[in-house]
């Protein structure tokens, strides 16, 4: 099972720390510490390849980071490379399918399959870097918005921001990875999960690599002066869901809008030009 | 006695609370909604004065605001209106002083005497866009840089980015408000006084509107739901600390310098051309 996630966002905002926390796993070890200063001029692409096992199920699990991402002092382009890269993604699937006439089955999906955009926690909507992103990459891939370093905000702040960012959202047409309608044979359960999922968007995310003791029980967190955080609480922290959601229940359909909606459109175009 | 004090930094990263803080006062009572919701897209200069009075001694206050700066998708030039607002400044103080050849001690006062300069907690050490102003307003104005919402940061994380800065700070050569070397004149309080400012620079602060109850006592603070901060505790902030030397021990010689200093080689630019 293949499975390919990119995360886009400015430099420091938690995206490796998240990602650590989100699969339990170390994929930045390799990164060298003057990376983890300074961010390249330009936005470069950078994969990374893990394989994964829940209950017996093999994923393997490839996330696409993006450093340099509104990180220079001219953002106007900065969505480009990446729209090239899930193209060009798209273009070997196609070429593995149409000039070696490769069954789909057994042709390797290094497509992308989702998009975590990284909203900083400062923000009070959408900027203009943020409608530029989406707007240019609404149609090409799943993307879902999350708000990064969310225990940095009052729950009050939380809820209003999540609030403006939805209204803006709906305000520009912006067209984001969309639950499936719960449709009639999905049972009780799995609708109420939709249902709280949608209403979840834009997730509230924090990340740790540091294991602390609170109450007595092994947690994930960051410990303020004033008090622990931890980080998969879901009183506060959105993580529990997006993890439920990306590697169980809306990990199929992920792949299935990609392959039928995003890829369809390439092809179409490829074709038709 | 007049004093200007300047605030930059992105929208949304506490300036306006900040500052309500630093004075306790209500001087942002005025902005309208929607300015609170979307940044300008180029940067405006607005100014705020009030009237405060500390055991007898009047201030007056003046706030000059630089909403815009660092928000748009291209900030190559973003320190400009900034650096022309300041030399307007010292043109009409120029222009009273020799035109209309009055005293400088009857001289109406306003030019920019400290600019606090906004960093955001998620960075790892001067961006592109910080070196930049700091290049262009080193020799016009006092800069003393804050790290903005520092409770969203541990200590460790503290820690490491004031020593990040500092280096950077110097590496660059920039040029700060620098804390008069303690003369021989000076007592042991001040010189150790000077010492311990000079070792905050960059300031940790942070700000709330909101007074709390914690641990029996009235605070302003901000409420987590794993516990509340105290904005003013030396312990994690340095706001007593900055409030301490912006309000008492240095005023004067940040007007000093200004005067001595960034007016007089504004003089000789004009007088020399
Ligand atoms: N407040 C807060 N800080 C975080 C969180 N996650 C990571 N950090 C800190 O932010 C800094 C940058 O994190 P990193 O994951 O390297 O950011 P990246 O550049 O986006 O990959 C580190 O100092 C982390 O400790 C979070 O959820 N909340
Ligand atoms: N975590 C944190 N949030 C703050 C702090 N100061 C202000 N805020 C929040 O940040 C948001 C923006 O603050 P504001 O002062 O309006 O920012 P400005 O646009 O820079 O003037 C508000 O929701 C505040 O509640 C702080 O010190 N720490």
């Amino acid at each position: 099972f293949e499975f390919t996630l990119m995360v886009v966002g400015e430099h420091g905002l938690g995206k490796s720390t998240f990602i650590n926390t989100l699969f339990m796993t170390e994929l930045y070890a390799d990164r060298p510490p003057t990376a983890r200063l300074h961010p390249p001029k330009t936005v470069e692409i950078e994969t990374r390849t893990v394989e994964l096992e829940e209950k017996g199920v093999k994923l393997r699990l490839t996330v696409v980071d993006t450093p340099g991402f509104g990180d220079g002092m001219n953002s106007t382009e900065c969505w480009k490379p990446i729209l090239d890269f899930i193209d060009q993604q798209f273009l070997k699937y196609y070429q593995a399918e149409t000039s070696f006439g490769i069954e789909r089955k057994y042709v390797q999906d290094q497509r992308v399959h989702c998009c975590l955009y990284f909203l900083p926690p400062s923000i009070r909507g959408l900027r203009p870097i943020d409608r530029d992103f989406l707007h240019h990459l609404q149609h090409k891939v799943n993307v879902i918005p999350v708000i990064a370093k969310a225990d940095t905000l009052l729950k009050s702040e939380l809820t209003a921001l999540k609030k403006q960012l939805l209204s803006d959202i709906d305000k520009h047409g912006v067209q984001l990875y969309d639950f499936p309608e719960g449709d009639s044979e999905q049972d009780e359960d799995s609708q109420s999960l939709d249902k709280t999922l949608r209403e979840s968007i834009p997730f509230a995310i924090m990340g740790s690599n540091i294991t602390l003791e609170s109450n007595g029980r092994k947690v994930r967190g960051r410990a303020y002066p004033w008090g622990i955080v931890d980080v998969e609480d879901s009183k506060y922290s959105d993580l529990a869901h997006l993890r439920e959601m990306l590697c169980k229940t809306h990990l199929q359909d992920l792949k299935d809008v990609t392959s039928d909606v995003h890829y369809e459109s390439y092809r179409a175009q490829q074709l038709f030009g």
